[in-house]
């Protein structure tokens, strides 16, 4: 599987809508602090299922729309989808590109999609089943997981161990 | 259950053995074990350092970037063990010296022939090591944007480089 | 004891405001507050940050270099209601962009005329703005030694500077 | 108050006896990883009385010894010495420069002394009350210390305060 891009809009600082290429082996994303790495992180994570407010660094999901400055009004909705090549047949489906996509409203209403058709979270989340990913999976190596093994707070070395076995 | 997770965690040790080689020395040394080895599917696990020369210490007597540069090696046993197809790492590299820096890209080089890595980082050495860059900025006040960098023209990659993290 | 508090925490409110400002821009603002202001001797202390154009948050909503700024920016208050003779930096400056560890850097100058200040770092930058160095290094297995760096020739400071951390 | 040298001898990974000077208002201390650029920190702490052998990164004091390596046995005894000028009469005392130092036995015995005379702990921290100073003052401003801040366990923030008010 390889990741083809990213689409952002309306989640958290990415007001407007942002696309990344992964077209390389290896993609450095660099700036100034706040400007909005580590909110690209918790797009992907977000986009890959994370219902856990607290791993997006969010008192409360709704938190992840944009909120708002003085001159640019509160977001009405987050999207983030991801694209990519469904190479070696990683994922057990039939389709080579898949985009998975979820919204956000500000009613507080969800929407999860797989290649533009409406789904469940669980048709997004049984897809990546045993694939290494997923929103907590180790794939994502945030510092916080280097500081998980460090301190082994409630077992998580344990825990990682599991999810990678 | 219990023989397929002491078997995962044998081949979990002699990953994170080899990986922490080639982070530290091939002199220095190291262990995973179960703290509970009657009791594998409840033990928690316990991580060894033996830097070459000193003696064998838990990994909470190791320094700051020694403890990251142990972690990190770990982390890549569990991918070993299970590749994914992709992994991002949010600024590991901000407690190691430049040796280390150049260690911690050089195996994500050699990885990055099967799995993607999306490295951020504000370290300039780690910069000039991917092979490609987003600049993330502050389009107006609050509002992020990003922007590809290109490195096609090398000898502007220092300056460019330079003016990228500020 | 509690109106002596209560002046002292007002004191250390003002600082704080004041060095927040010189570390981010003077259109950012933060605030200190006590969250029980009834029950002053117990209650804990909330810190509000309100960076220009954005909402207020908590320190725990900022990104991680802005919660390093401004976790810094309560320290140097709490050196000013009461000033040490000599201050430690362990590695802080580590998840800092260039331009805000050029501001750490400019508050320690000026912070200097007072007391002294020891700053452990990885960082280059921070390295060409302290007044000497003291490279530590590992002698021979396990045994550190201390060499003082001369960067009165300052052609060689950058040659030396990159030689230094590895 | 200036502080002048400090010497360590059998301190950690300070197997040799080791010097700094301080003539310098801004003080850099750089090197690799693991060399002993935090240890340096660790012996200031130390011969200013830290009791805690945990806010030390050990088990138990017993550790601060440096503890051998596969060529030279480890240490009889760990000693650390820090010499100032008590300038503007910052220290409640006639000196004009101090040193204070602290000395710990494998056989678990402790000296402290206070410019060469032997004395008790109390003597040295009674010394420093109020200064701002003490091994647990915000005057050491290790990364730990930022981390207390942001994550205010046990109202850390709280005691910080106290300590400087
Ligand atoms: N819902 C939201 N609406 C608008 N802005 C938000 C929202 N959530 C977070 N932010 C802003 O995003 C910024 C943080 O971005 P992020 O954590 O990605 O920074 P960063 O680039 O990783 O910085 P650092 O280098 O310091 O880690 C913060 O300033 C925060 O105020
Ligand atoms: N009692 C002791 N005897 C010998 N060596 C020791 C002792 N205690 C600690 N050490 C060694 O000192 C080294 C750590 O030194 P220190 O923490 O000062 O490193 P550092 O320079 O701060 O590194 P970093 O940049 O990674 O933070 C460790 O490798 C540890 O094994
Ligand atoms: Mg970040
Ligand atoms: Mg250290």
């Amino acid at each position: 599987m390889r990741l083809i891009r990213l689409d952002i809009k309306g989640f958290k600082s990415f007001a407007t809508e942002t696309v990344i290429h992964f077209d390389e082996d290896v993609i450095g994303i660099v700036g100034p602090n706040g400007s909005g790495k580590s909110n690209i992180v918790d797009a992907i994570r977000w986009v890959l299922g994370e219902q856990k407010s607290k791993e997006l660094r969010l008192d409360q999901m709704s938190n992840v729309i944009f909120n708002g400055t003085n001159k640019r009004k509160s977001g009405g909705l987050a999207q983030v989808s991801l694209t990519f090549e469904n190479t070696k047949n990683f994922l057990p489906t039939e389709y080579n590109t898949i985009t998975i996509s979820r919204i956000l409203y500000r009613s507080g209403e969800s929407e999860y999609q797989l290649n533009g058709v409406n789904c469940r979270l669980k048709d997004i989340t049984s897809l990546f089943l045993d694939t290494g990913i997923g929103s907590n999976s180790y794939a994502i190596i945030a510092l916080g997981m280097v500081e998980d093994i460090l301190n082994d707070k409630d077992n998580s070395r344990r825990k990682m161990f599991e999810q990678a076995a | 259950a219990t023989s397929q997770f002491i078997e995962s965690f044998e081949k979990a040790r002699l990953y994170f053995i080899e990986v922490f080689r080639s982070l530290f020395t091939e002199d220095d040394n190291c262990d995973l074990i179960l703290t509970q080895p009657d009791n594998p599917l409840e033990s928690s696990i316990e991580i060894i350092a033996k830097p070459k020369g000193k003696r064998p210490q838990t990994i909470n007597q190791l320094s700051g970037g020694e403890k990251t540069l142990t972690a990190i090696a770990l982390l890549f046993a569990l991918y070993l063990l299970k590749p994914a197809p992709f992994c991002i790492f949010d600024e590991v590299d901000a407690p190691l010296d430049d040796a280390n820096i150049f260690k911690f890209n050089k195996i994500i080089k050699k990885f990055s022939k099967d799995s993607q890595f999306i490295i951020v980082t504000h370290n300039k050495l780690t910069m000039a090591a991917v092979d490609t860059i987003y600049g993330v900025y502050m389009a107006e006040q609050g509002i992020s944007g990003v922007s590809q960098v290109d490195f096609r023209d090398f000898e502007t990659r220092d300056v460019g480089l330079q003016s990228l993290s500020s």
